[in-house]
């Protein structure tokens, strides 16, 4: 079972 | 004032195409430097990142840089009222509630105006890092477009695994699996068609089809597409618009559990 990550766990808020 | 002006009313047709799947609502940044967009899918999996270039448009004019709020639906409709021969305009005075289309047909004997109303949105920037990519393939964008079609009717998601023999895509569901591998094409061949693989190192990454099926949509773009890939890191995947830009979209990798 995958699951799906967010962009925003690998980018950061600028 | 702000006034930029496409000959080529096709070529943001084709945009507004490309980012409608994606996008509801996004901030256009308008600069002396052009046109800029980055926003995410309310699901805050993908990226999408558009850039058009000033020096791409037939007339380029920004006084001050703007921050326009735009529905994509609205705008969306508002350029399929184009022709694809005519000539755009976008105009919007300082500090606007409203940006206007102008769309002029070839021989200037039919011109249309679109007023839309502007909306406020909460902007969120997200800082991409730069990164050196294990993988860069390019290939033509509609095979691309075809396998992700094709892949997405065994399963919900897609594994594209690079190396130094070519990329392959698969896909496994209830139905069975599909496996599609693209060799690397020989230098002498056509551009378009071409396939060609920088490898670093090699990588294997699995990616949900729904958006993969969304970017897609830039096919009509740009003859071929650009992904990049590295372990743990999104999909970087980019078409060139003409000479005045790119689209890029990133997408968040599916991990196991």
């Amino acid at each position: 079972k995958m699951a799906q990550r967010t962009i925003t766990s690998f980018f950061t808020r600028t | 004032m702000f006034e930029a002006r496409l000959v080529q009313s096709v070529i943001l047709k084709k945009v507004l195409e490309a980012i409608k799947d994606l996008l509801t609502e996004a901030t256009f940044e308008c600069s002396d430097c052009g046109i800029q967009l980055q926003a995410m899918d309310n699901a805050h999996v993908s990226l999408v990142s558009l850039n058009l270039r000033s020096d791409g448009f037939d007339k380029y004019r920004c006084d001050r840089n703007l921050s326009m709020g735009m529905s994509v639906p609205c705008m969306s409709k508002i350029l399929r009222c184009a022709s694809s021969e005519d000539t755009v305009t976008l105009r919007a005075w300082d500090n606007p509630d409203t940006i206007v289309f102008v769309f002029e047909s070839p021989n200037r004997d039919k011109i249309s105006e679109y007023e839309m109303k502007l909306i406020n949105l909460d902007q969120e920037h997200l800082g991409i890092p730069e990164t050196l990519y294990s993988c860069v393939v390019k290939m033509p964008s509609q095979e691309f477009a075809r396998i992700c079609r094709d892949l997405s009717q065994f399963g919900d998601a897609m594994t594209i695994a690079c190396s130094k023999e070519g990329i392959k895509f698969s896909a496994a569901g209830d139905y069975g699996t599909a496996n599609v591998k693209l060799a690397q094409t020989a230098e002498t061949e056509n551009q378009e068609e071409a396939v060609v693989v920088e490898m670093k190192e090699p990588v294997k990454l699995t990616f949900s089809c729904r958006y993969l099926n969304s970017f897609v949509k830039a096919t009509p773009l740009c003859a071929q597409v650009q992904l990049s890939m590295s372990a743990e890191v999104p999909l970087v995947c980019e078409y060139q618009i003409g000479e005045i830009g790119h689209i890029r979209y990133y997408l968040a990798p599916k991990i196991d559990d």
